[in-house]
């Protein structure tokens, strides 16, 4: 199986953000605060995780994304 | 552990389950003793008493469903989320959801184990939120462990016990 694109990376890191950290749904008229949005929510993964806490959107922060898992989020909704 | 912000937590210690459909990825008898083990789980180590109903609503109404199933939180095909929950409250409230594009298994290892997902989702019937102990059931993703010697871990108990106390039967 050949590795996510970037676009692909983006999408599953937002989706998943969006769903289980309240990263709020991305709109193309705000990209650069939605951008920081998206690395503040990128940290608090991490954080839970126990990840490197970098804000960026790296393999190892990927690789926890795409296991399964329970879909209820990890911070208060 | 972590537990919900609020007042999320039962105010009684006896608590009904209903099954409302089945997964045709197991046995009947299978999903019933899956879930039925999966409650004694939680209800090992606290006062909490878990009766099942065949009808009317129950605490804890359970469901295999599979994309939108019209709770605001779709599901979204094979792996990713693999099943969901609610905190205690009125209604909807303790209800467990379990995405049935997934394939379910009881002691094959091929698949999700339906009673590990299970027992994790009923800690958030209960009151857990996710922790961030690696080990604890109340991890977010998916860990295979053998149903046959599962102990809950002490993150888990220290969590559900501060909610309800301890079973002061054991």
């Amino acid at each position: 199986i050949p590795p996510p694109s970037d676009t692909d990376r983006e999408s599953i890191a937002e989706n998943y953000l969006t769903k289980l950290y309240g990263l709020p749904k991305h709109t193309s008229s705000d990209v650069e605060r939605s951008s920081s949005a998206m690395s503040l929510r990128l940290k608090e993964m991490q954080q839970f995780f126990g990840l490197k806490i970098t804000g960026k959107l790296d393999d190892n922060t990927l690789e926890v994304m795409q296991k399964p898992r329970c879909g209820v989020p990890d911070v208060a909704a | 552990y972590s537990t919900f912000q609020g007042d999320y937590k039962w105010k009684k210690q006896d608590l009904t389950y209903r099954i409302e459909n089945y997964t045709p990825d197991m046995s009947v008898a299978e999903v019933d003793d899956s879930i039925k083990r999966a409650l004694q789980v939680w209800a090992d180590v606290t006062p909490l008493k878990f009766t099942r109903i065949y009808s009317g609503t129950a605490d804890i109404m359970i469901s295999f469903v599979v994309g939108d199933h019209r709770d605001g939180y779709p599901f979204d095909g094979p792996n990713g989320f693999l099943a969901h929950a609610f905190p205690p409250f009125e209604g909807i409230g303790g209800d467990a959801h379990f995405d049935d594009d997934e394939r379910f298994f009881y002691r094959s290892t091929q698949g999700y184990n339906l009673f590990l997902v299970a027992a994790h989702e009923f800690g958030h019937s209960l009151g857990l939120e996710h922790s961030r102990d690696p080990g604890a059931l109340m991890y977010p993703t998916y860990v295979y462990r053998d149903m046959d010697t599962f102990v809950l871990p002490k993150d888990d108990v220290d969590g559900i016990q501060s909610l309800y106390g301890p079973n002061k039967d054991i």
